[in-house]
This record gives C-alpha cells, structure tokens and sequence, in this order.
C-alpha cells in the first residue's frame, strides 16, 4: 500500500499570469512527482498540489525564489489517510 | 448492517460494501428500484447502476454518475445518501414525487470500479482506470477524457503517465463505453449529471472549446438557481459556467458528450471542499455535502421536469 508520509499539499495564490506560467513550469517538471490536485489557470483560481517528501524543498525553494504566495494546506497527508482509516475502521466496529 | 436503515451513511466505504447497500436497497424496494449492470470494468467488475422507477414504458430518463475519479471518495458517498434519499422521500416530497411520476432516475454510484478498489487496496490517491497500457510502465486512462465529443484535443494529454491520459482511443474505456450503450439505446435521458470533486463549481458545455453551446443562457440560469439551493443550506459558494471558461480547456469529457447527445441539461458538478482536504474531506462532511448537493439536484431535475424538449 503507498504511503504518503511528508508529502505536503501546498495551495498556491498566483497573482498573475506570469506565475501561472511559472507553475505550468513546474507541471512539467516530471522528475518532482507533483500531483496536481487543482491546475494553475488562472490567478482566480487556486493551485492545489500535492507535493512527496524528496521534492518539498525544490518546490519551496522554486515558490519562494520567484516570489510565489503559497500556504500549507496539508502538512502531512498521511497523517490525514492514517485518520481516515482510524475512522473506517471505528465505524466498522461499532456497527 | 442488514438494512439500508442500518447503513453508516457518515462514513466512507468499499466497493463491497456499496456494492451490499444498493443489493439492500432493491430488496427493500421492489417497486421503485432495480439493479442494472450496464457491462464490466476494464478488470471485470460489475458496472452497477440503481434506476429508480415507478412504473410505465418508454419514459424519459435523468441519469446520474458518481466517482468517475477513483479518489473523488465524497462523490460515491454522496450519491449513497441520494439513493437512500429517493426511497426514503418518494410518496412524501412532492416534488421529488411529481419527478418520478414522469421520469425514471438512473444512479452510477461507483462508476470507476477498479479505480475505486485500487483507492483502497493500494494508492488513496489514483484517480484513473487501472488499464494496462502497451508500451508503457504507466497504468491507467482518465475516464473523463475519454468520451467520443472532442476526443484527442488539446485538453488531454497523449501520455500514459499523465492524470489527464486520454486513452488509446474515444470510449476505450469499457466504463466509459457502458454508458455510452446505455445512454443510446436507452434514447431518451433528458439530464445527464456526472459528480466530481472538490472546487464546488457547476459546468455545463463545452469543455473542449471557447464557443458556447446553443442553450447555454438556460444552462447558466438554471445553474444559478441550483447554486443558489445548494448555498442555501449551509453557506458553500458555487461557481459556473462552461467547462472551458471556468476551469481550463478539457477535451474528451462526460459532459460534452451528453450534450452533443441530444442530452440538453448536462452538467459536471464538482462537490465541496473549501481548501482544507481536497480529496481526503472528512467523513463528517459526507452528510452535508450530500444535503446541499441534493438540493441542487433537485433544481435542475424539476427544471427537467417542467421543460420538456
């Protein structure tokens, strides 16, 4: 089973088209494994990637050289899965 | 749980355990739901779909799919309550009444199967189907890139090992294609809603290009309306508008097709979350997500209802 620890979600703010340039960048980029959960389209929209433990520090280093507005929207994904199975499996019981 | 009253509506669960709900369901209701297996996943599961009828031939349809996207879990889970909620309501809800007195609902609740199953067995994050692809390490076909209006544009990708994997040709998909046969040899949906999440948006035609679609001031009316419900309840903001104007460029896509069908009221919703889990909301949210979203539904199948075509 894949596990996703330290893999964080980064929701991006881009304020103009020349970040969103700049993230469309980084898409390509396969070598990262960034996962694109919402893509960079426009500044009205945000841009939601999920982002593995070995390219968290190339993504942040990217966001903050070009001056990119980000915020952690999950710290830690599998912390978040673990919890959801804990859930599953407490709802199972008590059933 | 040995009846659909027992059923754990607040939480999520598997492909086998969705699979026991709708079996409930039509045993608990004989009269107004039946199963249909419309074909087989790319790996051989059941393509279940649950129709809602009360009777009568020939009559027009509003078709309903769920968790196309292995990972889009909510959608799966709403679309349980929506099942429970039609039996549960119909006879009392008059306007859900006046619905099914003229029209029969089909409900896809798992339209990814093997995609579903892999979210659980193995990767809580696949989004795709779980096709081998020849030449390719890379698993998989997006299946809402994959329909037949638009197929192969620029809002795909010709990748194997993209997200966005088009597949090696329009409906190669056999869940895709399922719906298709479906669809046509059925002949007379009227309203074709695919459930996705999580940017809480209604988008209707086209995907594939810039042009609006013939009736898209109604679409975009009748959008306003169920976005206004749904925000009713507890306050989600809803964007809408065209696929293409509203998010980006996406070719080969559910709702497109359903369109240049014949299949005026197409829509693609995207369910809640508001920048906090995006695919992984929590399962306390499975009930509101469901009510709200229910709200919107309603809108747009009596406007189905009350404008024939």
């Amino acid at each position: 089973k894949e596990r996703f620890e330290g893999h964080q979600v980064l929701r991006i703010t881009a304020k103009n088209d020349a970040e969103i340039g700049l993230l469309k960048e980084l898409s390509k980029q396969e070598d990262l494994g960034l996962d694109f959960w919402t893509d960079p389209v426009d500044q009205s929209l945000p841009v939601d990637i999920r982002v593995p433990f070995h390219s968290l520090q190339g993504v942040r280093a990217f966001l903050g050289y070009h001056e990119i507005h980000y915020e952690i929207m999950i710290q830690d994904l599998q912390d978040l899965l673990d919890k959801e199975q804990r859930e599953m499996m407490r709802a199972r019981v008590l059933q | 749980p040995r009846s659909t009253d027992d059923y754990d509506y607040e939480n999520y669960h598997t492909l086998s355990e969705i699979n026991s709900f709708m079996d409930m369901l039509v045993q608990e209701n004989p009269k107004l739901v039946s199963k249909l297996v419309i074909g087989q996943s790319y790996e051989g599961r059941a393509l279940n779909v649950l129709k809602f009828s009360t009777g009568g031939t020939k009559r027009p349809g509003i078709w309903i799919d769920t968790g196309i996207h292995a990972r889009e879990w909510i959608t799966p889970a709403s679309g349980t309550w929506f099942a429970k909620k039609i039996v549960t309501e119909y006879g009392h809800d008059p306007a859900l009444t006046a619905i099914l007195d003229k029209f029969d609902i089909f409900l896809e609740l798992v339209t990814n199967p093997d995609g579903y199953e892999y979210t659980h067995s193995s990767n809580r994050m696949w989004r795709k189907t779980r096709r081998i692809n020849s030449g390719s390490s890379c698993i998989g076909v997006d299946p809402n890139r994959n329909w037949g209006t638009g197929y192969g544009g620029a809002g795909s990708s010709s990748n194997p090992c993209s997200e966005t994997y088009r597949g090696p040709g329009a409906y190669s998909e056999p869940e895709v294609k399922a719906i298709v046969d479906f669809t046509k040899s059925h002949g007379n949906l009227k309203a074709f809603l695919t459930i996705h999440s999580y940017s809480q948006m209604m988008l209707y035609p086209y995907g594939d290009t810039h042009k609006p679609c013939v009736d898209e001031a109604e679409l975009d009316e009748l959008a306003l309306k169920a976005s206004t419900a749904l925000e009713s309840l507890y306050g989600t903001k809803y964007t809408y508008g065209s696929t293409f104007n509203t998010i980006y460029q996406a070719s080969g896509v559910t709702t497109d097709w359903a369109y240049d069908e014949g299949i005026k009221y197409s829509y693609t919703f995207e369910l809640r979350d508001d920048g906090h889990y995006g695919f992984v909301l929590p399962a306390d949210q499975i009930i509101p997500t469901a009510q709200e979203t229910w709200l919107a539904l309603m809108v747009i199948m009596e406007h189905t209802k009350n404008n024939p075509y």
